[in-house]
């Protein structure tokens, strides 16, 4: 564990929090993608299918139960409770435009042709992708709310604090994961423009609009 | 160095 990874970390699960919370506050969940949401839900279930099979640490349990269960509480709220303020109209990215060249790849690209390699593979190929549908969103709306521009922030920040991660684990530890680092790099990629307008908007007290 | 398999990463 290293600095990096534990801020990495702590902004993913802020991230979730500040979603979670603007929901519950605002009983809506206007404006955030159900189909993001629910790669996410897949994400996390795929990858930590080694919570049964593989004990690392205390840390590394709680988190990743943390996060099966908000990814699902998350779903929960938007499909189930606040139904009705879902904006499906927005959210029509397709996902199967992800979801099957995802795993396509990850049945050819991976560490070892076994289930649980193979479902982990795809659940960092997913992920480096899962925020299209959300990003989709707001370049069809035009906007964002500010509590969803914080989340995106802290969701960004995530992966780019992982490859400072991965550089100090590189240096110190002489641990490399190409498919991790090439799906973090990515990830990272796709929130530029986010970050560009973010810090350009956000941080000047405007709340998030595209240019026309 | 081998590629890891034990993910000990989030």
């Amino acid at each position: 564990m290293n600095v990096f990874r534990l801020t990495g970390d702590i902004a993913h699960l802020l991230a979730i929090i500040l979603l979670l919370m603007k929901i519950w506050k605002t009983r809506s969940c206007a404006g955030v993608s159900g189909k993001s949401q629910m790669m996410f839900a897949l994400v996390f279930t795929t990858r930590y299918l080694d919570l049964i099979t593989n004990f690392i640490s205390l840390y590394n349990t709680t988190m990743k139960m943390i996060f099966i269960a908000s990814s699902y509480g998350t779903l929960y709220l938007m499909f189930l409770k606040f139904r009705a303020t879902y904006d499906s109209n927005h959210d029509t990215f397709r996902m199967e435009f992800l979801v099957v060249p995802v795993a396509g790849l990850s049945f050819l690209v991976n560490h070892d042709f076994s289930p649980l390699e193979i479902l982990w593979t795809f659940s960092i190929y997913l992920e480096s992708v899962a925020i299209l549908p959300q990003l989709f969103m707001i370049s069809k709306t035009g906007e964002a709310e500010t509590i969803t521009s914080h989340y995106l922030f802290a969701l960004g920040s995530y992966r780019a604090l992982y490859i400072l991660n991965w550089v100090y684990r590189f240096y110190f530890e002489g641990f490399f994961d190409l498919i991790a680092v090439v799906a973090g790099c990515v990830q990272t990629v796709l929130y530029c423009d986010f970050f560009y307008l973010y810090i350009t908007k956000v941080w000047k007290g405007k709340k998030l609009t595209l240019p026309a | 160095p081998p590629p890891p398999t034990d993910h000990d990463e989030l």
